[in-house]
């Protein structure tokens, strides 16, 4: 048995649109300590990782650790049918081939359920290490969403390259060349504005740039992200979901050969 | 020219 209800429903369905163009179809597990999910997108060239931690739920029940499957574009489907304000509770039996979304409007003058078949998907599960990365920058969402689909309008991929003046993300094209260097301006009065640069190693790093598009559908999850970079290592994209857990995405390097 | 790796390069399966 299953059951978790999350007050703040919004964000199941931000995060679901987070996602969704990067993977078509993902197992959810369900244990004690939340709800997660890891997929590759098709291409095996970016992985994505959600937690939503148990405390973060105002209800969370899981008698026994499971696994469901489910297409992401059908689960969106469903989930735009809950209001933004809705309280989302998601129920599944030991089992059962289905899971049911409950929507609860906030004054509870409309309930609905809609009740979603699964799938069996065979994923696999990547180990991945903690790490220790040379540069970690933290930055506005919305500032970072903003550059990836600039440079996507003049080349295919982006150069990140972190030294100690700031962050410097290139691209180049056929039209031509871009540079944005974003500096660190940590003393700016709201800390969601603010741009930090920490650096063990100067990195340099080249990725497809269709991908961290893709990434920052998960802009409404949060104010600020977080990338973490290590030469010759995938970087890793993080959104943190308000006192719940994260959506990272991790993205394999272009390297030289 | 730059080669896009796989994920897969980089972290094992568990």
């Amino acid at each position: 048995m299953l059951e978790l209800r999350l007050v703040q429903g919004s964000l199941l369905k931000k995060v679901l649109e987070a996602i969704r163009e990067l993977v078509n179809d993902a197992n959810f597990d369900c244990s004690a300590t939340g709800f997660s999910l890891q997929a590759m997108d098709s291409s095996h060239v970016a992985l994505v990782a959600l937690l939503l931690r148990s405390e973060g739920f105002e209800h969370y029940r899981c008698d026994r650790n499971i696994s469901m499957g489910m297409s992401l574009n059908n689960m969106a489907k469903m989930l735009r049918c809950a209001g933004n304000d809705d309280i989302i509770t998601v129920k599944g039996d030991d089992g059962s081939d289905t899971v049911t979304f409950m929507f609860e409007s906030p004054t509870q003058d409309k309930i609905s359920d809609f009740e979603m078949k699964l799938m069996d998907i065979d994923s696999e599960h990547l180990g991945i290490p903690e790490a220790e990365y040379h540069a970690i920058v933290r930055m506005p969402s919305a500032e970072f969403a903003r550059i990836c689909k600039d440079l996507s309008s003049i080349g295919d991929t982006v150069v990140i390259s972190v030294t100690k003046e700031g962050v410097k993300f290139s691209t180049k094209g056929d039209i031509g060349t871009a540079n944005i260097v974003c500096r660190q301006n940590s003393s700016v009065d709201k800390p969601e504005e603010a741009t930090t640069v920490e650096m063990n190693e100067p990195v340099s790093l080249t990725f497809a740039l269709r991908y961290m598009n893709s990434f920052t559908k998960a802009t409404p999850l949060s104010n600020q992200v977080t990338i973490s970079l290590s030469n010759e290592l995938p970087v890793v994209v993080e959104y943190k979901i308000a006192e719940m857990g994260y959506v990272r995405f991790y993205l394999a390097p272009k390297i030289e050969e | 020219n730059r080669r896009q790796f796989s994920i897969l390069v980089f972290y094992a399966m568990t």
